[in-house]
């Protein structure tokens, strides 16, 4: 364990949490994708499958709270406050994610088993999983200050991880070219709101794009 | 340099 992967691990942590609570304390989804909140609740199911396979205090708790966290923000979008939940503009195929994701994981992967396979499949979805969310955003224009956190805490997590696993190259010669490649894809795809919550959002105003 | 999944990551 690192600096960059704790940090990392604590930013992840801090999103899943703020987005629950943003949820639980105005009564409302409004601005948030399911769709993207589903494929996160699809990954930490395949990736975690390993569970049983103890590996530290650490890491079985916070598998544990990723997984019921996402499962209780796809309740509350889905169930508690459907009624609140912007369907109209959450219209993401998601099949042309979750399809490629898993003929990509069944083509290159570390090992041609069924768990592996899945935790591959997770890697490739999570690193495409917030284009519904972002996709939202784009088409309403706007998020709110709550949501643009959520996001830049999201998408900090995995530049993190980048420089986490640059660390472990250099001090334990290891490498994991599935997670680095799909990670960098990931973060490159939360370049353009890092940009605009920086020049935005940072400076007290609404993240709106330009008309 | 050893490549593979890193097991104790998230």
């Amino acid at each position: 364990m690192n600096i960059f992967r704790l940090v990392g691990d604590l930013s992840h942590l801090l999103a899943i949490i703020i987005l629950l609570l943003k949820i639980w304390k105005t009564r409302s989804c409004a601005g948030i994708s399911g769709k993207s909140q589903i494929l996160f609740a699809i990954v930490y199911t395949s990736r975690y499958l390993d569970l049983p396979n103890f590996v530290s205090m650490y890491n079985t708790l916070m598998k544990i709270v990723f997984i019921a966290a996402s499962y209780a923000t796809v309740y509350l979008i889905y169930m508690k406050f459907k009624a609140t939940y912007d369907h109209n503009h959450d219209t993401f195929r998601v099949e042309f994610l979750v399809l490629p994701s898993f003929v990509l994981a069944l083509l290159i992967n570390h090992d041609f088993t069924v768990l592996e396979v899945l935790w591959t499949f997770s890697i490739y979805m999570e690193s495409v999983a917030i284009l519904p969310q972002l996709f939202m955003v784009s088409k309403t224009g706007e998020a709110e200050s709550i949501t643009s956190h959520y996001l830049f805490a999201l998408g900090s997590y995995r530049a993190l991880y980048i420089l986490n696993w640059i660390y472990r190259y250099t001090t334990e010669d290891h490498y994991d070219l599935i997670a680095i490649v799909a990670g960098i894809v990931q973060t490159v795809l939360y370049c353009d709101f890092f940009y605009l919550y920086i020049t935005k959002v940072l400076k007290g105003k609404k993240l709106q794009l330009p008309a | 340099h050893r490549s593979g999944k890193s097991k104790d990551e998230l």
